[in-house]
């Protein structure tokens, strides 16, 4: 059996919620050393990996490994129905036909139970290999975020060209183009504003903006995001959940024909 | 023209 206690239940809700609009139907994986899921968007154009390791959850317990077919839509109604403090506990059974989640908040005066009936998701898995990236840029989470959405109000693709002097995102649509720049930040100050480039050597790729706006509603999750580039292979998108795993995103490219 | 990829053609199936 599966009982898996995530003592900060509101990391489950920000996962979801930021999947929610690329995956449907997902099937998590859950094995001793913790949950999985590997799902494609309807039109195969974009990957969600999320990695959510035993040491997230306090305590963990997963006996036989078990996969829990869920309905996302259905997750987030059930989700909704709890605090953003509550305690979140998964439980699910062998034959793994329902799963129960039970919320609650700190105070302890209040526990909620639900059941959420699961499904058989024929899910196909893809290998993804190891990559030695050619550009990998780590920037505020929050400013991927604008940036997408501003460039999305120009067009449906955005390119992102990486040199050592910066990173730039620039659209170009009926009504006009646009682009933003982001320089490197200085090596000292490393907060989380500060933009970094790891350059094996210059890259250039062009993508589908409506993905990365979706990809961005992991803002919450993380204070930085790290976009990994090969061209022409698919860009990974990470947002790390603190020391305890990571949501990650892969987009295949647009190329000129 | 502008074409999207899809994952296929860089991922295999396991």
């Amino acid at each position: 059996m599966l009982e898996a206690r995530l003592p900060q239940g509101a990391v489950l809700k920000k996962i979801v919620d930021a999947i929610k609009e690329i995956v449907s139907d997902a099937n998590f994986d859950c094995t001793d050393s913790g949950i999985t899921l590997q799902a494609m968007d309807s039109s195969h154009v974009a990957l969600v990996s999320l990695l959510l390791t035993s040491e997230a959850f306090d305590p963990y317990r997963c006996d036989r490994n078990l996969t829990l077919g869920i309905n996302i839509k259905t997750l987030v109604q059930i989700l909704k129905c709890s605090g953003n403090d509550d305690v979140i506990t998964l439980r699910a059974e062998e034959p793994a036909d329902t799963l129960a989640l039970v919320f609650e908040p700190p105070s302890l005066e209040r526990i909620s139970e639900y059941e959420m009936k699961l499904m058989d998701i024929d899910n196909e898995r893809l290998e993804i290999p190891d990559t030695a990236y050619h550009a990998e840029i780590t920037m505020a989470a929050s400013e991927f975020q604008r940036i997408c959405r501003d460039m999305q109000t120009l067009s449906e693709s955005v390119t992102i060209e990486a040199t050592k002097e910066g990173v730039k995102f620039s659209a170009e649509g009926e009504l006009g183009s646009g682009s933003v720049t982001l320089k490197q930040g200085g090596s000292i100050d490393s907060s989380a504003e500060t933009t970094t480039i790891e350059l094996v050597q210059p890259t250039t790729q062009t993508f589908s903006v409506k993905y990365l706006v979706n990809f961005s509603k992991s803002t919450s999750l993380a204070g930085q995001v790290r976009l990994a580039m090969t061209a022409p292979l698919p860009m990974l998108v990470e947002y790390k959940i603190s020391d305890c795993g990571h949501l990650r995103f892969f987009l295949a490219p647009k190329i000129d024909d | 023209v502008v074409l999207q990829c899809l994952l296929r053609g860089f991922f295999q199936n396991v």
